[in-house]
């Protein structure tokens, strides 16, 4: 189980470094597996270094550096073994339109493997889906969900 | 693998019942605020097994029946199903398709369900083992999981690396 | 001590149910005074049931709801004791529409007695503010303001 | 009483020396994700008086001093100055304007200034007593800080009130 864990970590780590990469065009990132007797015992940290910036504490990055790097991690750990849905409540909120557009590339690159279900208040986020759902309350606590579902269609010149 | 359907009724803030078919690919779930997006989510969560009743940001389990409206009395139970297509044979089982679902009534009883068949949470959690699912933190993201991924206290990132393993 | 903190109390109440219905549209609010020995020890309590819906924990509102209450609570103070200044981070980032309309129509109607300084990623919160300040990093690392101020004129039509 | 003048040098991501002009009315700060809008929140609470490394999210007072990017060495101290308009006299002194200053060397040694004259933060700190300035709860808000508004540890709620009495 240890040495499981461990090859699995190595592979977690390289996949975290290129996932981080693509979402921050750039910078150094890495996950350190503290050393401790037991493996399975031992923390495991992280170092992120937006492009250009200098290293800094994780809780010195930015609202939305923060929700990339748990992103890039997520989606690292996915590239060893893939959930078959991921469901995402409104973890676009914090980034700038740029970041949002390397988020939604990164999902697009996944969905091979897995089904993405993102809740989401931002038009970039509902543009880049193949189907939407609209859920509404017309009467006052009551869910309604209506089927707002397109599916995509080529665009015609 | 992946959700194609979710039945619900007297779950949270859907007294009546409500389907929502899912396909491969992404999907996005919009509307106001509290109009039962993040429901949807934990009815997901609840009906795969999820036993905390803070994750479903209540303080007891019976508070994800429907406690009424204006004009709805409450419900007597909460009931959830959800359809998995097993189209790459990830599920150790000869199905095309499972579902799973599960109920609650006002007195706390309650049951799980295999295709229509009774069964107990572990034969649900056994179904699901290594395939990713079930492993909550593994599937489902929301907002406030970015400041505990990342914080000083390992223990939740730890537990999504053992998921991968 | 005791009886200017009642009567201070009483007032942000009042205010927190009058503001809660303009962000609500409706709906109930209170906030309860629990009975200790020492009023300077008691906790206070917040309710909050949105139009329609019963009432229920403040944990089970949505994410949105939340914030709506949080923003009701600072203005509920702000109507006794005005802040002089207001900065408001990133706190529109869960707010549909409708309810950001609400609430910089609220923040409009505080202005007499606040300034406001609102960080943000929306763009309606943009067009609703009176002056614009832009934050780059051309050169990686390093903040740098750009002023993008306009000071709105009236639309000729 | 509004804000007119934030100068900020060496602290954060702003090595240089930068001047922000505010006026009264609804302002808003925009620009992409890390760019520095929220150092900007920091360095105001800061010169008022802020006390606490993690409210700031460092560890240690002296990360607010600029540690240096791709192509600057790091900054050897940190200087923010405050202008505030007293137009309203809520201000117990004659003065139509008030500059507040905070310095912090990479020694941790550092001073306040009021108008240029070094003083203590005790002094600052009396200056706004009852203006609704320094409870930085009661002026500034995020939306960490909706979870802890409503939460049921209700110190934080109380200390507004308090504010507000
Ligand atoms: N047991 C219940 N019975 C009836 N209604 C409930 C129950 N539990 C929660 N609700 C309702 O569900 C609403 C919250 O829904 P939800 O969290 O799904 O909103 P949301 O769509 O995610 O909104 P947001 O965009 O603000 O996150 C609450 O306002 C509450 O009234
Ligand atoms: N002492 C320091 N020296 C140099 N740079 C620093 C220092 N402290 C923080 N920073 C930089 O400031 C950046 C964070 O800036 P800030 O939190 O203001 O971003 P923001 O504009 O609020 O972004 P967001 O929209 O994501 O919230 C970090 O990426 C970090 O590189
Ligand atoms: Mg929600
Ligand atoms: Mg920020």
């Amino acid at each position: 189980a240890k040495d499981l864990f461990l090859e699995t970590f190595q592979k977690v780590r390289g996949n975290f470094q290129s996932v981080f990469g693509q979402l921050f065009e750039g910078g150094e990132a890495d996950l350190i597996l503290e050393e401790m007797l037991d493996p399975l015992e031992s923390k495991i940290e992280i170092f992120a270094r937006p492009r250009g910036k200098r290293l800094l504490t994780l809780s010195q990055l930015s609202g939305g550096e923060k929700a990339l790097v748990a992103i890039a991690l997520l989606f690292a750990l996915y590239l060893v073994k893939p959930s078959p849905f991921c469901i995402l409540d409104e973890v676009d909120a914090p980034l700038d339109d740029m970041n949002l557009q390397r988020f939604l590339t990164l999902v697009k690159n996944f969905t091979a493997n897995t089904q993405f279900i993102i809740i989401t208040h931002n038009k970039q986020t509902m543009d880049a889906a193949d189907i939407l759902y609209g859920v509404t309350m017309e009467e006052p606590g009551v869910s309604k969900i209506v089927s707002v579902k397109f599916e995509k269609e080529p665009v015609l010149a | 693998m992946y959700l194609s359907e979710l039945e619900i009724i007297g779950f949270k803030s859907f007294p009546k019942k409500t389907r929502l078919v899912f396909k491969a690919g992404v999907s996005a779930i919009v509307g106001p605020n509290g109009c039962g997006k993040t429901n949807l989510v934990d009815a997901i969560r609840w009906v795969l097994g999820e036993q905390r009743p803070t994750v479903l940001r209540g303080e007891r389990m019976d508070q994800v029946i429907f406690n009424g409206s204006m004009d709805q009395k409450p419900a007597g139970m909460s009931e959830v199903s959800l359809t998995i297509e097993n189209n790459k044979n990830i599920l150790p089982i000869e199905y095309q398709q499972v579902t799973i679902s599960r109920r609650v009534y006002r007195d706390g009883t309650g049951e799980y369900l295999l295709n229509g068949i009774p069964c107990r949470l572990k034969d649900i959690v056994d179904l699901f083992s290594d395939t990713g699912v079930g492993a909550f933190a593994y599937s489902v993201m929301e907002q406030s999981m970015v400041e505990s991924l990342l914080s000083e206290n390992a223990w939740e990132r730890r537990a999504l690396f053992e998921e991968a393993a």
